[in-house]
């Protein structure tokens, strides 16, 4: 349903949903969504609004949307029989020559407050993306990155689909990077790794250890305290 | 506590190892721990199996995890450690294989250490490379340098990493942990990660344990 809002500022476009140009970007952003969901499983598009800003050669789509997700009935997937959920969605998509690269994706339940655009203490964390313009050709720029990424540490991607798809997950965990970087008060340096084309639920799932969690299990006798010397 | 000290000048350290897309990092932990107990207590490093832990330590979840105060009791009750030549990694979860008469190390016992990060630094220095426990924060994407995380995104209450402390210093006045991971040598500092000492980074003092020798 078409909620017009007042542009925030005078340089940005109205929230302004009869557009056709967000029809791709949105369908992008749901693909992405959809990733790796088994047919059935997948939700669909409910209301979306959005504005573009052009950058460089290309456009900066922000997308919110609602997100149907579909009734899940199967015991072996979901402990309790959920009935539709709805989930809030906002998306950054850039569109340059028609390559889309998804730059975030916030989702949250419907009540959940979206953060504000503009709000200063969450831009002050992209420097990367709130450089006005972004950087000529950025997705160009991460496309390359990212071929380097995948010829250093030889990876290879079985279908066209997947490698669109962990170039979105590398892009987004170049993001994450930052952040990483600028809230450690050490000398570390963060930046492209073996892991920069994992999420970071997968990161976990497959590296890490979940049992820690639970403390450190049998007791055992302390050790003896070393007599200084 | 010596104000430096690193067990891999003193020949109690093997090579960095690679768990691959499994959660046996606490296997790494302990076999890096008996290892330098071993070297230090009879004089022989031996690279140590992992896979006989994930095999045969039925306390623990192969790659869905473990606890090291677990794999302790187990390689007491199995009788001892094969080496990773006799008993290779492979990464998941097989048939136990192990043979007592293939084991080259026994422990008999272990222990729980301070939680006091100047009392661990004296353990290590006149004991051996601890095995710890730490929240493994940013760790997906550290290249190089000292890790301090703020507190709150490495909170000590969420661990999730074992790795093995195998000495620490100073780097331009920053006090570190170096610390053994087994991500690999392509990770890191050639494997290694360095974390702040002395704030309880990370909960890096949360966990300390070691095997004991005798």
């Amino acid at each position: 349903v078409p909620v017009p809002a007042k542009p925030r500022a005078d340089d940005e476009q109205a929230w302004d949903l009869s557009s056709p140009e967000l029809l791709a970007p949105a369908r992008f952003a749901l693909d992405m969504y959809n990733y790796g969901r088994a047919a059935g499983m997948r939700a669909v598009l409910g209301t979306v609004r959005g504005r573009v800003r052009r950058v460089g050669r290309g456009s900066l789509f922000s997308l919110e949307a609602t997100m149907e997700e579909p009734p899940c009935n199967d015991p072996l997937v979901c402990l309790l029989p959920v009935t539709n959920k709805t989930l809030l969605c906002s998306f950054q998509v850039l569109d340059e020559l028609g390559k889309h690269v998804l730059l975030r994706r916030d989702c949250g339940p419907v009540n959940t407050k979206v953060p504000e655009y503009g709000n200063e203490t969450f831009s002050s964390f992209l420097p990367m993306l709130n450089k006005d313009p972004l950087p000529q050709d950025f997705s160009v720029k991460m496309a390359t990155v990212f071929k380097d990424f995948m010829a250093t540490y030889n990876r290879t991607y079985e279908t066209k689909e997947e490698t669109q798809w962990r170039l979105t997950v590398f892009t987004r965990n170049m993001v994450r990077v930052q952040k990483i970087q600028a809230l450690d008060r050490g000398t570390a340096q963060y930046g492209i790794t073996k892991f920069s084309d994992l999420t970071e639920e997968e990161f976990y799932t497959i590296y890490l250890n979940p049992l820690l969690r639970n403390g450190s299990g049998k007791k055992m006798r302390p050790a003896k305290s070393i007599n200084g010397r | 506590a010596p104000p430096e000290w690193d067990w891999r000048k003193k020949g109690a350290v093997t090579e960095v190892k690679d768990q691959g897309m499994c959660g046996s990092c606490w296997a790494f932990s302990v076999t890096g721990n008996v290892e330098g107990q071993w070297f230090l207590n009879r004089g022989t490093l031996l690279s140590l199996s992992e896979q006989e832990l994930l095999d045969c330590d039925k306390m623990d979840k192969a790659c869905l995890g473990g606890l090291p105060s677990n794999a302790y009791t187990a390689i007491k009750n199995l009788g001892g450690l094969e080496t990773e030549d006799d008993y290779s990694y492979q990464g998941h979860v097989q048939a136990c294989n192990f043979s007592a008469q293939r084991a080259k190390v026994y422990i008999n016992d272990s222990v729980e250490l301070s939680k006091n990060e100047n009392k661990m630094a004296a353990w290590l220095a006149q004991k051996g490379p601890i095995s710890v426990a730490i929240n493994a924060f940013g760790m997906q994407f550290y290249r190089h340098g000292i890790a301090r995380p703020l507190k709150p995104l490495c909170s000590p209450w969420l661990i999730d990493h074992a790795v093995l402390l195998v000495g620490y210093g100073n780097r331009s006045k920053t006090p570190y942990w170096a610390i053994k991971n087994s991500w690999g040598t392509n990770w890191g500092e050639e494997g290694y990660y360095y974390l702040y000492r002395g704030s309880g980074a990370c909960g890096v003092n949360t966990m300390a344990s070691s095997a004991v020798v005798n």
